[in-house]
């Protein structure tokens, strides 16, 4: 599953990112 | 022991844990929610296949929300939460799975986190080969666990050594990490112990069924590769971003 690995998953770091995540 | 209060029996850890977990319902409502807005630029009705990929999306929204509020976890920069969740992110939307079949007890049937039940007839019939053995093969493991008994305390302290898996040496603060690996441990060894008695073992056949936990999300990993490769997968799905990550 790594191949065309694509970097840093936006949508979890826009997650855990203050101010940015879920809760 | 002094870190013991409230419950008799029951270390802090687990009962800080315990008032973190979300309400079943809430979460379900939530889902729910989500899944009946029409997903973007596809107006009509979703295929099954893709609900179910919406799903698993909330369900992982929901873990990494319960993430966040996890003591030692949300003292963490977001650059070793991350690296923690793209260990584990598969692990725990598993292990996610497997409790909540255990709490619906029933072997014939599957119960969605949406709560609706499906027959694994059903399964056997729609899903295709790949995804029917996923499910049976889970379903060992929840008869495995349902016979060690595995209790609501058990699970929480399990999902939080799931998260913490990671062997320290790829994290900027090892330091966190590791005493929250240590202090999982001995909640579970000193909670089994006490609880457990006459089962002195059940800590060690609870770490075995972990090992079982990752076997079985690398099978899931593998299927959703399979059904990406085959242009299946609905786009911006969480899991194929997660599953493409480049590791941390």
């Amino acid at each position: 599953p790594c191949q065309g690995a694509t970097g840093r998953p936006a949508i979890l770091y826009a997650l855990l990112s203050p101010g940015l995540g879920s809760g | 022991p002094e870190s013991f209060s409230g419950r008799p029996g029951v270390p802090e850890l687990i009962l800080q844990l315990l008032q973190l977990e979300p309400e079943e319902e809430q979460v379900r409502a939530r889902i729910l929610g989500c899944l009946q807005e029409p997903a973007k630029g596809r107006p009509d009705q979703p295929a099954p296949f893709s609900l179910l990929c919406r799903m698993a999306d909330q369900t992982f929204i929901s873990i990494v929300d319960w993430a966040r509020r996890c003591m030692i976890f949300k003292e963490l920069e977001v650059a070793d939460q991350m690296t923690l969740l793209q260990n584990c992110w598969s692990e725990l939307l598993v292990f996610d799975h497997v409790y909540r079949q255990i709490q619906h007890g029933k072997e014939a049937s599957i119960l969605l986190v949406t709560g609706q039940e499906v027959e694994l007839s059903t399964v056997a019939e729609q899903a295709g080969s790949l995804l029917h053995g996923l499910v049976l093969r889970t379903q060992e493991l929840v008869l495995q666990l349902h016979a060690l008994q595995l209790d609501r305390q058990e699970f929480v302290c399990l999902k939080f050594l799931i998260l913490f898996s990671l062997d320290v040496k790829f994290l900027n603060n090892h330091g966190l990490v590791k005493d929250a690996q240590e202090k999982a441990n001995a909640a579970l060894l000193d909670y089994t112990l006490c609880h457990y008695p006459h089962c002195g073992d059940k800590f060690q056949q609870l770490l075995l069924c972990l090992v079982e936990v990752r076997a079985l999300s690398m099978q899931a990993k593998e299927y959703l590769y399979h059904k990406h490769l085959g242009n299946e997968m609905p786009r911006n799905n969480l899991l194929i971003e997660m599953l493409q990550a480049k590791p941390t």
